[in-house]
């Protein structure tokens, strides 16, 4: 554990936080992907199927289990509680498209031709990319709630923290991971667009809107 | 090799 690490998962939990907030307080998951957090609960369920057998720390098992009770609370709150809020015409991206291409590299790319393994691969492949179809939403409708952009850029930092994460573990441990860095690098990438209107427009105290 | 130890990241 370092210091990048530990303040990127305390930032994963603020995301979450943020976001369960959002639709407590506004009663309503207008503008959240409904595929973007399921995509959230495949990549938690099929990555921490170690829980069932190998115990890292206190703090890592409880981390899993929040990250997978928590997602499956949102689709609760989407799917259910709030669910004439949620508005799906406007949730238009084909996962199939993410997660077709994830399992074809899960199959290519793992550390170790298990089951968990492969499921693993397939976890980190598909939340490099699982945020998309939130981002595509968000450039449908060209603008979000201040809150809701709080949500993305905590999630946001959570990953982009992991990268000195990972220089530090190089220089200390020499620790590589070649599949976490590879889809970190991508993940992170696909924020930058975000990340330049929300430091040039929320954080300066204006609405988030996309040029026309 | 990262799976030898466990996946130890979040």
């Amino acid at each position: 554990m370092n210091i990048f690490r530990f303040f990127g998962d305390i930032s994963h939990l603020a995301s979450i936080f943020i976001l369960i907030h959002k639709i407590h307080t506004s009663r309503s998951c207008r503008g959240i992907s409904f595929k973007t957090q399921v995509l959230y609960v495949a990549v938690f369920v099929t990555r921490y199927l170690d829980l069932l057998y190998s115990w890292v720390s206190l703090y890592n098992f409880v981390m899993k289990v929040f990250f997978i009770a928590s997602s499956c609370y949102i689709l609760y709150l989407m799917k259910v509680r709030f669910r004439p809020t949620n508005d799906p015409s406007i949730d238009t991206f084909r996962v199939e498209y993410l997660v077709g291409p994830c399992a074809v590299l899960a199959l290519i790319f793992n550390y170790g031709y298990a089951v968990t393994e492969v499921l693993w691969s397939f976890s980190i492949f598909l939340e490099s990319v699982a945020i998309l179809p939130q981002l595509f939403m968000l450039q449908r409708t060209g603008e979000a709630e201040t809150i809701t952009t709080h949500y993305l850029a905590a999630l946001g930092a959570y990953r982009t923290l992991y990268i000195p994460n990972w220089i530090y573990r190089y220089f200390s441990e020499g620790y590589v991971d070649p599949i976490a860095v590879t889809a970190g690098l991508v993940q992170t990438g696909l924020y930058l667009d975000f990340f330049y209107v929300y430091f040039t427009k929320v954080l300066q105290g204006q609405k988030f809107e996309l040029p026309a | 090799r990262p799976s030898e130890s466990g996946h130890d990241e979040l």
